[in-house]
Formats: C-alpha cells, structure tokens, sequence
C-alpha cells in the first residue's frame, strides 16, 4: 500500500458517501444516471467475486463488500425509495455500446483464460467507461446541483490518483499492469472537461453550468 | 507474484 492508492480509495469511499447524502438530504436522485450506477454495480461484482476463495488483507475485504454492498443500496434507492424522483427520458446512453465492446476486449485482453480473470478484465475496461451515461446526463442537462459535483470529482480523483500509484510501483515493486493502467488513463482522460469546469467553477463558488 | 499484486488493488 501507498499513500497514492490510500487516498485513491479514500476518495472513491468519499465519492460514495456524497452520493448518498446528495440522495438523502435531497430526497431524490435527480441528476444522477440510473444507468451509470447499474454499471458501477456490474463492475464490482464481476471483479470482487475473488471475495469468495482470494484472501488479500482486511482493508481489502472490508472495501471489496462496502462497494458491492452501498453499489446495489443506491441501485434500490434508485429504483424503489426514490423512483419518482429519477427521469429516465434524460438518461438516455445506449449502455449496450459499452457492455458488448467491453466483452471483446476482455476475450482480446487478459491475463489468463479462466472466468475470473475474464470477469476481471471485463470489469476493468467496463469501469473505465462506466460514467459515461453520467457524463452524458450532464451534458444534456447542462447544469448539476453542486454536491453531485462533489461526488463526481471525488469519484474522477479515485482512478486519477491510481496513476501515480502504477508509476511508483514500477519503481518500487517492479509491478506493470498494462490492462489497468490503459484502462485508467482512459477512465481519468474522460474526467478531464468535468475537472475543467469542476475547479473553474465549482470550486469558486458558482453553480457547474456547461457552456451553451 | 505479479498477480497476487494486482489483486490487492480496488
């Protein structure tokens, strides 16, 4: 463990927190892409199924069942507690265009052959472009309430600062993983407009507006 | 090893 894969996983648990709060203290989960979430849940359970016959360390099992467990928790806020408050006509992505490309790549790239590794492959390449739909939300949105920003920018700095954590394990552990790392500067690159108007604007006190 | 390493990250 590094300091720069602590505070990556810090901010991803942060991430999850705001969500939450922005669910519970709004009584509702406008704004916030169904989809993106369902994917996010996807991902979790394809790649920490190891849970079961892998032991690493404690922190690991404790993140590992927090992320499955508060990733189906927001999918029935979503789904049940707050539904009316959830407009599926803006959340609109085709997620078929990321789950069946993210299915080749698994088959083209992955360590071993065996189910596990696929899944975590799969879940790899499927996390990097899970915010997409969110993404897209905003986008036809134009406009979001400043603590899903917040959660955003936490969730965006999670995979951001698993780069320097590669960098420093190559030098450190002699460790290269050319399938995360591809895939993490990819999910970091889709962050990059958001960042912009993140700390343009948010972070000076204005409401994240995009540009007409 | 290389493995074992990539398994213990998030």
């Amino acid at each position: 463990m590094n300091l720069f894969r602590l505070f990556g996983d810090l901010s991803h648990l942060a991430s999850i927190f705001i969500l939450l709060q922005k669910i519970q203290s709004t009584r509702s989960c406008r704004g916030i892409s169904f989809k993106t979430q369902a994917l996010y849940a996807t991902v979790f359970i394809a790649r920490y199924l190891d849970l079961f016959y892998e032991w690493v360390s404690l922190y690991n099992f404790t993140m590992k069942v927090f992320f499955i467990a508060s990733s189906c928790y927001i999918l029935y806020l979503m789904k049940y507690k707050y539904r009316p408050t959830h407009d599926p006509s803006i959340d609109t992505f085709r997620v078929e265009y990321l789950l069946g490309p993210c299915v080749v790549l698994a088959l083209l790239f992955h360590y071993k052959f065996t189910v596990p590794e696929l899944l975590w492959s799969f879940s790899i390449f499927l996390e990097s472009v899970a915010i997409l739909p969110q993404l897209f939300l905003l986008q036809r949105t134009g406009e979001a309430e400043t603590i899903t920003t917040h959660y955003l920018a936490a969730l965006g700095a999670y995979r951001a600062l698993y780069i320097p954590n590669w960098i420093y394990r190559y030098f450190t552990e002699d460790m290269v993983d050319p399938i995360a790392v591809t895939a993490g500067l990819v999910q970091t690159a889709l962050y990059l407009d958001f960042f912009y108007v993140y700390v343009t604007k948010v972070l000076q006190g204005q409401k994240f507006e995009l540009p007409a | 090893p290389v493995e074992q390493k990539r398994h213990d990250e998030l």
